[in-house]
């Protein structure tokens, strides 16, 4: 999920 | 590490911040693998390691087939009898690597690295976070100072004549350049960022003494030194503007 100010929710895992 | 080289990637613990590093395999004096591989390492033990060698020292990095550690080998050029070892042990760090989707940006503008660092030097004195807008006209880094109505404004103007700068690249030209900005402008493009990451980020001029920023809505700011050796890239998350 994408959160305020974070770069979580922008990336997949390899 | 692969066979095209050796990929870096760290994150801050905030997950505000994504480093990417490339080194080309041409900047090894030999670089050989057998197998692609992925380790993770603490970063801090990395760099003491790294440190113990002066600049002229040649460091070998090697592991092996389910290695636990990374051994780095520093021996003085003309005494190659004279070797140190150290080794790094892997940690776990539950994840393996990250992938930042490629998605089509929507505006790139090139500067000059030293440039950008005293921009961002200097808004963040103002504020913890920037905008920053790029228009077709050319690009604008904006902070507020919301205690003190303080405004700091960075603009760069498109370069007429792309050409006009190559030839002084020592000299940081009066005007700001930008290079190629038409061939990557696609629409006009507004992000918020964090003043600090932006910092950290600029703090690796010495790299290349061009820096070049990518945009896209909503997406993470890209920042990229491109260096003979590779690439390094920050990208840093956004913040939605009020």
């Amino acid at each position: 999920m994408k959160q305020q100010g974070r770069l979580d929710g922008f990336f997949t895992v390899k | 590490c692969s066979k095209e080289g050796i990929m870096l990637q760290g994150m801050d613990e905030f997950h505000i911040s994504l480093v990417e590093f490339f080194l080309s395999k041409r900047s090894f004096e030999s670089y050989a693998l057998c197998h692609d591989l992925c380790m993770s390492l603490p970063i801090d033990s990395l760099a003491t390691v790294l440190k113990k060698a002066n600049d002229d020292d040649v460091c070998t990095l090697k592991a092996g087939h389910k290695a636990k550690v990374l051994t780095v080998a520093i021996e003085t050029r003309d005494q190659p009898w004279l070797v140190s070892k150290h080794d790094v042990p892997f940690i776990d760090l539950g994840s393996e690597y990250l992938v930042i989707s490629r998605i089509p940006y929507d505006a790139k503008i090139t500067v000059w690295s030293t440039r950008f660092a005293r921009l961002a030097h200097e808004l963040h004195q103002l504020s913890g976070s920037l905008d920053i807008q790029i228009i077709h006209e050319g690009a604008r880094f904006t902070a507020l100072d919301e205690g003190s109505g303080k405004k700091g404004c960075f603009i760069f103007r498109r370069a007429k004549v792309v050409d006009e700068y190559r030839d002084s690249e020592d000299d940081e030209p009066a005007g700001a350049i930008i290079h190629e900005f038409h061939r990557y402008f696609h629409k006009a493009t507004s992000l918020r960022v964090s003043t600090k990451y932006l910092v950290h980020a600029s703090k690796r001029a010495p790299l290349s003494s061009k820096v070049s920023v990518l945009m896209k809505e909503d997406q993470p700011l890209l920042v990229q030194y491109d260096f003979y050796e590779g690439v390094l890239k920050f990208y840093i998350a956004p913040r939605i503007a009020d």
